[in-house]
C-alpha cells in the first residue's frame, strides 16, 4: 500500500455536512461510507439520503444517537436502497419514515466488515485502499475545540462516543496521520476535517472499524 | 444566574481556560493541533456531549486477516 493515500484525490469524496443539531453522526458517517464506495464501484458520485436513515433505521435513535455498525446490519439485511439527498433532505429532526418502492433508483448495502483493529493500524491502511473508507467511532471530547493539526494528545482510547468516516492518511512526514471527515460542517477543525495519529489507537480510532460493501 | 446569556459566557469563559491547557501539551511542533474558539465554545462540555456525541459501540471483534475476506497487502 502506499505511504500516502487519500479517496478525495479520487475525487469520489462528497463535501463535508453538517449535521446541525441532529445527533446523527453514526448515520452520516455511514451514508458517506456508501456514496464514496459506490463511486468507487463505478457509480457516479452522489449525496444520499442520511434523513431516510435517520428516520427508517428503527432500532436506532434517529436525532438521539444510534450506531453505525446497527445502521450497515440493518441496510444489508433489508437491502434498503438509499435514495438521493434531493428525494429525501435533510430536515435536522428525526421524522416518520418514508417509503420507496424496491423499483426506485437507489444504492443498496451488500455487505459490510467491523473490526477491532487495535495494535494493527498498519493492516487498516492496508483495508482502505482496498475497501474504501473506513466508518469509525472515537473519542470526541477534546474535539470540541479542535482547530486543525494532528491530534496527538489529549484523546483517550476507552470512550467512543462520535462516529466519523476516515477517507486517508499520510506517512510521509514525521507524525503519521489519519485523514478523518467529520459532519460537524466546513467551519471546524480543517475545512471539516480531522487528523489523528497513527500507532496508538488515538482517539480510540481503531477500536470499531467498518467497511462497506456495495 | 438562569439566565441563559449569562450562562453561555461562562461556557465561553471555561472554554477559554480549556483550550489553553489543551494547547499547553509537551514537545508541541508545527503540525501539532490547535485548539480554539469554534461554534462549539458556548457549549458546556456537558451540552457537547449530549448534543454531538450520540454515537453508541458495539464490540466488534478482533480483526484476524486469515480468517476475513478481506483482502490485505502489505509492503
Amino acid at each position: 500500500y502506499p505511504p500516502k493515500f487519500d479517496w478525495r484525490d479520487h475525487g469520489i469524496v462528497g463535501p463535508v455536512r453538517n449535521q446541525e443539531s441532529c445527533g446523527g453522526c453514526w448515520a452520516f458517517s455511514v451514508v458517506e461510507a456508501i456514496e464514496t464506495v459506490s463511486a468507487k464501484d463505478g457509480g457516479k458520485l452522489q449525496q444520499l439520503s442520511v434523513q431516510q436513515v435517520i428516520d427508517c433505521s428503527y432500532e436506532n435513535e434517529g436525532c438521539n444517537g444510534g450506531s453505525p455498525v446497527g445502521a450497515l446490519d440493518w441496510l444489508a439485511q433489508t437491502k434498503l436502497k438509499l435514495v438521493n439527498e434531493a428525494e429525501y433532505p435533510f430536515k435536522d429532526m428525526a421524522g416518520i419514515c418514508q417509503y420507496f418502492p424496491q423499483s426506485h433508483t437507489g444504492v443498496a448495502v451488500r455487505n459490510y466488515s467491523a473490526y477491532d483493529f487495535s495494535g494493527q493500524e498498519e493492516v487498516m491502511m492496508s483495508v482502505l485502499v482496498e475497501s474504501g473508507p473506513l466508518v469509525v467511532i472515537v473519542d470526541a471530547i477534546s474535539w470540541q475545540d479542535y482547530l486543525g493539526g494532528i491530534i496527538q494528545h489529549h484523546c483517550s482510547s476507552h470512550n467512543a462516543n462520535h462516529a466519523v468516516l476516515i477517507t486517508g492518511y499520510d506517512t510521509t512526514g514525521e507524525v503519521p496521520y489519519w485523514i478523518v471527515r467529520n459532519s460537524w460542517g466546513t467551519s471546524w477543525g480543517d475545512n471539516g476535517y480531522a487528523y489523528i495519529k497513527i500507532g496508538n489507537d488515538m482517539c480510540g480510532i481503531a477500536d470499531n472499524v467498518a467497511a462497506v460493501f456495495l | 444566574e438562569n439566565n441563559e446569556h449569562y450562562q453561555r459566557r461562562i461556557h465561553f469563559q471555561n472554554s477559554l481556560k480549556r483550550q489553553a491547557f489543551l494547547n499547553s501539551a509537551l514537545k508541541r511542533s508545527d503540525q501539532s493541533a490547535r485548539y480554539g474558539i469554534n461554534q462549539f465554545s458556548d457549549l458546556s462540555p456537558q451540552q457537547f456531549k449530549e448534543r454531538y456525541l450520540t454515537a453508541r459501540t458495539e464490540t466488534a471483534p478482533k480483526f484476524d486477516p486469515s480468517r476475513t475476506g478481506i483482502q490485505v497487502k502489505m509492503n
